[in-house]
C-alpha cells in the first residue's frame, strides 16, 4: 500500500532538488516520508528548513534513538529523515544508509500507513548500504536522474547495471537539464536504449539556486513557477507511470558508441 | 626510491585526463607507471590507444596471471595497468582495487625500480578499495583534482577528511578549470583553508577532446601547444613539491560557509 520510490543518480546531478521538490508537490494530496540516502545528508534542508541530525550521527550517542530523534516533519507534514555517512576513510561509505533502514525497521515506521517513501541514493557506487533500497526491496520502482552528460549518462547505464543485478524495476528516467546541445534527445535516446523511458524533464533553472538558499523548495517558495509545474507534472508522470523494466543496460563499447555518434 | 603519486577527485573531474598526461610528461625523463583504480578502468586508454583489460576482469578466467597479461607498455614506455571494477551491485565497487594491489605485490612489481607510478583512484566515496592506496602507502602522496564547482570542492573536502583519517600526505589541489567565474581564486581559497596550496591550474580546453577521440594524450598529440605545457609545468611543480600535509578539512558548516562567500 505505502509505495516505495527510489531515486539514484550521479552525484551532484540534482537527485536531493528532485526529491524535495517531487515530496512537495506531492505532499498536498499524499502522505509523503523521504530518506535521504547519500552521506551529504542534505536531501531534506529545502523541506525542514535545516539540516536535520542523521540517523548515524544519532546513534552513536544513542543506541535507543526513538522515533521523535531521527524523524523530522518538513514543508507541508512530509516526514523526513536522513540516514548520514561515516566519516570518510572509516569504513564503508553505504553504512548509514545500513544502520538507517535498521532502526527504521525496529522503530516499525515500514509497518506504518506511509503514503509514499521517496529514497535519495547515491549513486555514484551501486553496493554496500547504496544497493539497500534496491537488494532488500524497500524500494519497488527506481527512477534515474541524468542530463545529456557524458559523466551522468555513464553513471545512469552504470546504475542501470546495478538495477538489473539486483532485480529491481526501472520506472524511467528523469532529465535534470545542465544546457547542453542535444540534452533531450541524448537522454531520450539513452532511455530508449536500455529499455525504458523519459517520464520528465525539469529545465535548468536559477529559481533552483534561489530557493535553495533560503532553504526551501521551488514548490514552496515559487509555486506559481514554470519550474514548480515542471516538479508537480513529474510527481504526476511517476503516480501514475505503469512502465517498469528490468534494463538492458549498454556495455562499455555499446556505450562509448551511443555517445559518440 | 620508487615515487607512488595518487591522484583522487570526484568522478568527471578530470583525474584520468590530468594522469595520462602527466605520463606522458615525465615519460621523457622518468620511468613511469600508471595505475589506473577507477572502475571505469579507462586511465590508460589514451596511453596505450585502445582500452586493456583489467586484472579483475583477468583474474575471473585466469588466477595465474602473468605479468604479460596486466602490465601493458604505452606511449613512450609508460608502463600501464587498470584494476577494473565488479559488475555494479555486485559486491564492494573497489573490490577490483584490492584484487590488482594484491596481484601486483605478487608479481612482485613493487620490487622493481619503476621510477614513478601514478595512481588514479575514484574519489566520490573514500572506502573499501578506494582507500587501499593511501591505506596501505602504495601512494606516499596525494593530490586532489578539482574544479570551481560546489561538487567537486565538496568531494575534494571529503578527499581530505579521508587522507586526515588514512594519515596520508596532501601534496597539494590540481585545479581542472571548467570555465566557471572566479575559478581559481575560489580554487585557490580551498586549498588553503584546508592548509594545502594549488600546484598546477590546467586550462579548459577543446584539446582534451581532440586527443582523447583518438585515444592519444594532449601531450602526444599536441606537443608544441599551450596545454601540453599546463601538463608539463604540473609535472614539474609535482616532481619539485616538498609541501605535505596532514590536511585540515572543513566541517559541513564551514565548507557552505566557504563557498557561499
Ligand atoms: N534544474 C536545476 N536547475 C539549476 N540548478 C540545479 C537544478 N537541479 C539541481 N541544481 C543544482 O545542482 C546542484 C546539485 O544538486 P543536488 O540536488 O544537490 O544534487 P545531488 O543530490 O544529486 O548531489 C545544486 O547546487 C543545485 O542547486
Ligand atoms: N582540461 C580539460 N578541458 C576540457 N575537457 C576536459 C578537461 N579535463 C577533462 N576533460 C573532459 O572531462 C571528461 C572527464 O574527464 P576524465 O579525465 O575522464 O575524468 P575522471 O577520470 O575524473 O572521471 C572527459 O570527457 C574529458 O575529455
Ligand atoms: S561497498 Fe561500496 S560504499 Fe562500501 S566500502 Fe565498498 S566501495 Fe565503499
Ligand atoms: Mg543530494
Ligand atoms: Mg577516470
Amino acid at each position: 500500500k505505502t509505495r516505495g520510490i527510489a531515486i539514484y543518480g550521479k552525484g551532484g546531478i540534482g537527485k536531493s532538488t528532485v526529491v524535495s521538490n517531487l515530496a512537495a508537490a506531492y505532499s498536498q494530496d499524499e502522505k509523503v516520508m523521504v530518506i535521504g540516502c547519500d552521506p551529504k545528508a542534505d536531501t531534506t534542508r529545502t523541506l525542514v528548513g535545516r539540516r536535520i541530525p542523521t540517523i548515524l550521527d544519532t546513534m552513536r550517542t544513542n543506541k535507543n534513538a526513538a522515533r521523535g530523534d531521527v524523524l523530522f516533519t518538513g514543508f507541508s507534514n512530509v516526514i523526513c529523515v536522513e540516514s548520514g555517512g561515516p566519516e570518510p576513510g572509516v569504513g564503508c561509505a553505504g553504512r548509514g544508509v545500513i544502520v538507517a533502514m535498521s532502526l527504521l525497521e525496529k522503530l516499525g515506521i515500514f509497518e506504518e500507513d506511509l503514503g509514499i517513501i521517496i529514497y535519495d541514493v547515491l549513486g555514484d557506487v551501486v553496493c554496500g548500504g547504496f544497493a539497500v533500497p534496491l537488494r532488500e526491496k524497500y524500494a519497488d520502482e527506481v527512477y534515474i536522474v541524468t542530463s545529456g552528460e557524458y559523466m551522468a549518462l555513464y553513471a545512469a547505464n552504470n546504475i542501470s547495471k546495478g538495477i538489473k543485478k539486483l532485480k529491481g524495476q526501472l520506472g524511467g528516467i528523469i532529465c535534470n537539464c545542465r544546457g547542453i546541445e542535444h540534452e533531450e534527445d541524448m537522454v531520450k535516446e539513452f532511455a530508449e536504449r536500455i529499455g525504458s523511458h523519459v517520464v520528465g524533464v525539469i529545465p535548468r533553472s536559477e529559481l533552483v539556486q534561489k530557493s535553495e538558499i533560503n532553504a526551501q523548495t521551488v514548490v514552496e517558495k515559487f509555486p506559481e513557477s514554470e519550474q514548480s509545474q515542471a516538479y508537480r507534472q513529474l510527481a504526476v508522470s511517476i503516480l501514475r507511470n505503469r512502465k517498469f523494466v528490468v534494463p538492458e543496460p549498454m556495455d562499455v563499447e555499446e556505450f562509448e558508441e551511443f555517445f559518440h555518434q
